[in-house]
């Protein structure tokens, strides 16, 4: 239900939280 | 290290108590900005100016109509058993009495229990409620509804204990809701001290007169303005990330806790990550709402205008419950995107802010987290917040500079990370 393809199913949850933590 | 440099801007670099020093600078000039007024409208000019200075994106204002009551002089006098002038505050929305007022004799209940069973003793009385204090939103429904429940049962008015689990002798105003087909009659909230002084005076029989004075006025509908401001999205920038509090106020105090702190936070949030040259992918968008005290009036003309786009709102956000040292956030969505809040809140371990609770909400975002946006909401010392909330009390004197460093930090974070991550926050 997103635009951009940039939805959460297309990525896991793994890629998503190492990207998170780069903003540490 | 975006997170820790924002942090470092803002609890302890050049933006330190900035956003205390706006707010200050705001509400000593304005003041209290109740919805339909002059100073509402003038305080929104001055927003509008403020947030196009500050070199934000997309300025500009979004025309609603919202509700004008203003409240007049009023007083209380108790007659007897003896001569006493009580502290009150008519309750938004409220009619006025005749000029010369309603004086009738007391009837003390501590429910709408036993008001349904007293009811036959209430017919031509002023009803006094004297609830004890349960939390805010069960015991407000006396406030919301205790003029509704006495005019069914034949009262001449209604007087509210405070909704506040500390008081000082201070009323605690807010709105009220009349209902189609029920009289409606004034209704004014009273100082814990004198709903338990009357319940006392009652319970030993003691007759109690009270002459009520009321103002109040209900006139048309006014126009107002929501007030916008961006930092526009580099990747997706018809993607949203809503950051928000409301301009508006009740008529007391410096309106300066409700909502002026959240308001204030959230245009740091923006001026922050400006600071520091960030561009998130997504769009920040500020939102100032107007007339939430009259049920979220100026939020929910937004969504109607808005909700089109409802796919493109990642995140909604508002701070209308204190801008108090943050315990945490609040959030409102699916498992998943509670996983990825997690993720985002361990990047305040800097400033040990990394508690993720549940139940985000705020009363002008609710709209959108009811349609399925995850939304969230700062979590803080509640009891502090009602202690002087739609008081007198609620001047820059409850406000610290340091705390809303931190809440100012904590917002920009969250908002900006949620902006900028790839993903959008997966919906339930």
């Amino acid at each position: 239900n997103t635009i951009h393809g940039n939805d959460v199913s297309q990525r896991t949850l793994e890629d998503i939280k190492e990207e998170i933590s780069s903003y540490e | 290290d975006v997170a820790k440099s924002i942090i470092k801007l803002a609890v302890y670099g050049k933006a330190q108590n900035r956003s205390y020093e706006r707010l200050a600078l705001l509400v000593d000039t304005i003041g209290p900005r109740p919805s339909g007024s002059k100073s509402l409208e003038k305080a929104i000019q001055i927003m509008y100016q403020n947030l196009q200075q500050d070199g934000l994106e997309n300025v500009h204002l979004e025309p609603v109509k919202v509700p004008h009551w203003e409240r007049g002089v009023e007083s209380a006098v108790m007659l007897e058993p003896r001569f006493h002038n009580m502290a009150i505050l008519g309750l938004g929305s409220s009619i006025g009495t005749p000029p010369e007022g309603i004086t009738a004799e007391v009837l003390v209940v501590t429910s709408f229990e036993e008001l349904q069973r007293r009811a036959p003793e209430a017919r031509g009385k002023i009803v006094v409620y004297n609830q004890p204090y349960v939390n805010y939103s069960t015991t407000v429904q006396y406030r919301v509804r205790g003029a509704v429940e006495a005019a069914k049962v034949g009262a001449l008015a209604s007087l509210i204990r405070s909704v506040t689990s500390l008081s000082i002798y201070s009323p605690h105003t807010g709105i009220q809701e009349y209902q189609v087909g029920v009289a409606k009659i004034p209704t004014a909230c009273i100082t814990v001290e004198d709903a338990e002084m009357m319940s006392r005076m009652a319970s030993r029989g003691t007759k109690i007169v009270i002459q009520l004075k009321m103002g109040a006025k209900n006139y048309p509908e006014a126009e107002s303005y929501n007030t916008v401001a961006e930092i526009i999205g580099s990747k997706y920038p018809e993607q949203v990330v809503l950051v928000s509090g409301h301009l508006d106020s009740w008529d007391v105090g410096q309106g300066a806790m409700d909502d002026g702190g959240g308001a204030f936070i959230s245009w740091e949030a923006l001026s922050l990550i400006k600071d520091l040259g960030l561009r998130p992918k997504r769009t920040l968008r500020l939102v100032l709402w107007t007339a939430e005290e009259q049920g979220g009036v100026g939020a929910f003309q937004y969504y109607q205008l808005h909700k089109e786009a409802i796919s493109n709102y990642s995140l909604v956000m508002e701070s209308d419950s204190g801008t108090f040292l943050p315990y945490g956030l609040q959030f409102t969505g699916s498992d998943k995107a509670r996983t990825i809040m997690k993720e985002v809140m361990n990047l305040l371990q800097p400033i040990n802010i990394t508690r993720l609770f549940r139940g985000g909400e705020g009363t002008d975002i609710n709209y959108w987290i009811q349609a399925g946006v995850p939304g969230a909401s700062l979590l803080d010392d509640l009891n502090k917040y009602f202690s002087f909330h739609h008081s007198h009390g609620d001047t820059m004197s409850v406000m610290d500079p340091k705390e809303m460093n931190v809440a100012s930090a904590v917002w920009a974070v969250v908002s900006y990370v949620v902006a900028d991550m790839e993903a959008m926050l997966p919906r339930s």
